[in-house]
């Protein structure tokens, strides 16, 4: 886990 | 997208058409709760800020905007429709928003991947999102009539997140072994929190019998 995750979920 | 991911949207939005087809074709909201849509309606905006911000698709940008602009219509009928306000269990939805909005917040504003504004606020939704049920769950556990649409509503609303459960760990194990410990450990809360809501809706279902949960 690197950096921030992107958020592509609802 | 996976399957398991689509399986649990589609779930939400039908838990969200059938709350709205039981408002507008009854006139009535009785058994649902106004504390938990309200909640709902803050998840969504605290959640979908990015709209503004960031472009993920057609289909993440339709959905965020159906779930708000249903979320709210939601809210106005239970509060401002004329017919529907009056069907409203007022009495027996007592549970406190802040009750769970400031612990939530709090813990936002302690753990999360990154202090930003938005950030911060995703967090928050996904924890408000975990307990957003509770007063639900108990105007359920007082009323001792639930009709089917609302029995179906919480149903199919705590199937949508176990769904997402299965998908975060197909994404895991698809996907560089991403991990993301907010959203799931949320998730697995907010499920478990259906537990006995599923055991009574399920024993109902294969006993033919009208479901109503033990005070």
């Amino acid at each position: 886990s690197s950096g921030v995750p992107k958020h592509d979920e609802l | 997208m996976n399957v398991f991911r689509l399986a649990g949207d589609m779930t939400h939005l039908l838990s969200i058409i059938i709350l709205l087809l039981k408002i507008r074709a009854t006139k009535s909201c009785t058994g649902i709760s106004l504390k938990t849509q309200e909640l709902y309606v803050i998840v969504f905006l605290t959640r979908y800020l990015d709209l503004f911000t960031k472009y993920i698709s057609f289909y993440n940008t339709t959905m965020k905007l159906v779930f708000l602009g249903t979320s709210i219509s939601i809210v106005w009928y239970m509060r401002y429709h004329k017919v529907v306000k009056q069907t409203y269990n007022k009495d027996q939805d007592t549970f406190r928003h802040y009750f769970l909005a400031i612990p939530c917040f709090l813990l936002a504003l302690l753990i999360h991947h990154e202090f930003t504004v938005i950030e911060v606020l995703w967090t928050f939704s996904i924890y408000l999102e975990a307990v957003a049920i509770l007063p639900q769950l108990v105007l359920l556990q007082r009323s001792r009539n639930i009709d089917n649409l609302t029995g179906n509503y919480v149903f199919l609303l705590g199937a949508y997140r176990a769904l997402y459960l299965v998908n975060w760990v197909y994404r895991y194990f698809t996907e560089n072994h991403l991990v993301r410990w907010i959203p799931w450990l949320s998730g697995l809360v907010q499920t478990t929190l259906y537990a006995d809501f599923f055991y009574y809706y399920i024993k109902s279902w294969k006993n033919n019998e009208k479901l109503q949960l033990p005070a």
